[in-house]
C-alpha cells in the first residue's frame, strides 16, 4: 500500500525566529531551548540546516502570544553567545501536507513543492518527518496555497 | 494530560546532501525532488532553514543504497540551477525521540538536547514536528546518545 496524504493543514499564527551565527558546538541548542522552555514559549517548529564554517543558525516558530517572551530571550542569548543577529519574521504562515508512509515516496515532497510553485509562491522553510511535509511560505498566500495543496491531492477543500 | 516520550529511534542508514546556494526564487525545490522522485531516490528528512541574500540550501538525507544517484542528480541540478556545490556528509546518524504532545512541551526539545550535549556530542541538524523530535549527529556517537535519550527518558534501554 503506498503513501496516502490524507489532509492539508494550514496555519497563520506563526513567527519565526532565527538565531543566526550561533557557535556550532555541544550545549548551544540545549542552552536555547532550555532558556525558552523556562520562559514559557511554546516552540512549533525547529530547523536547523548545514553549519556554515563552526556557525549554524537555529531556526524555530511560536505562536504570536509567545513573540514578546522569544524575542526577549533570544536577543539575550544572542549576546551571551556572541551570535551575529535575530531575525524575526511575522509574514510566514505554514502549510502542511499529512499522511501515512508519505517518506516512502518523494514524488509526494515533489508534489507539494510543485502545487505552490505553479502558484508562484516561494517556499520559506522545510522540516519534514515519516507522516508531515511543512512549508513555511508568506502569509498572504496561504488559502491560495491549501487550494492548491486540495486540489493536487484531490481532497475536498474541507472549510 | 502532558507530552509522553514513547521511544526512541535511530538510523546509521543515513547520508546527508546539501544543494549549497540554490536560486531562493518559486520551483526549485519542485525541481529538486521531481528529479529525485524520478530518480527512484527515496528521500527521508528534508531541511530548509533561513535563506542568505537571495539563495538557499536544501539538505535532505538518502540511504547508502540510493546515494551514487542521488550524488549525480545532485551534481546535475547544482550546475543548472548555478548554485555553490553539493555537500555529501557520510558520517551521520539520525536519532529521534517520538511521542504524542511533544509539541506542547517546549522542555521536551530542551531535554532531548541536553542528553545529547552532556555526552559531549554536537548537534549537526535538526528537524521536529508535533510528534517527533529528530537531530543528526556524528554516527560514530549514535550508542552513546541511544544510551543517553533512554536514560533521560526514562525508557527501557530496548536493544
Ligand atoms: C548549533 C547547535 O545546534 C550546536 N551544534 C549544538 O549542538 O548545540
Ligand atoms: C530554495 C527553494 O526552496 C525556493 N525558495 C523554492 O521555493 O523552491
Amino acid at each position: 500500500e503506498g503513501p496516502s496524504v490524507r489532509a492539508v493543514t494550514h496555519s497563520a499564527d506563526e513567527v519565526k525566529l532565527v538565531i543566526k551565527g550561533v557557535p556550532d558546538t555541544p550545549g548551544v541548542a540545549a542552552r536555547v531551548f532550555r532558556n525558552l522552555a523556562s520562559g514559557a514559549v511554546n516552540v512549533d517548529m525547529i530547523i536547523q540546516s548545514l553549519k556554515r564554517g563552526n556557525v549554524n543558525d537555529i531556526a524555530f516558530t511560536v505562536s504570536h502570544e509567545d513573540l514578546a517572551n522569544a524575542l526577549e530571550i533570544c536577543n539575550r542569548l544572542c549576546q551571551e553567545l556572541g551570535a551575529e543577529q535575530v531575525v524575526v519574521d511575522d509574514n510566514v504562515a505554514k502549510v502542511s501536507v499529512v499522511g501515512a508512509g508519505i517518506w516512502q515516496d518523494t514524488s509526494v515532497a515533489a508534489d507539494v513543492f510543485e502545487a505552490l510553485a505553479e502558484q508562484g509562491i516561494n517556499i520559506d522553510m522545510i522540516n519534514t518527518s515519516g507522516t508531515r511535509i511543512s512549508c513555511l511560505i508568506d502569509r498572504s498566500k496561504v488559502e491560495t496555497a491549501v487550494r492548491a495543496l486540495h486540489a493536487r491531492f484531490g481532497l475536498a477543500n474541507g472549510k
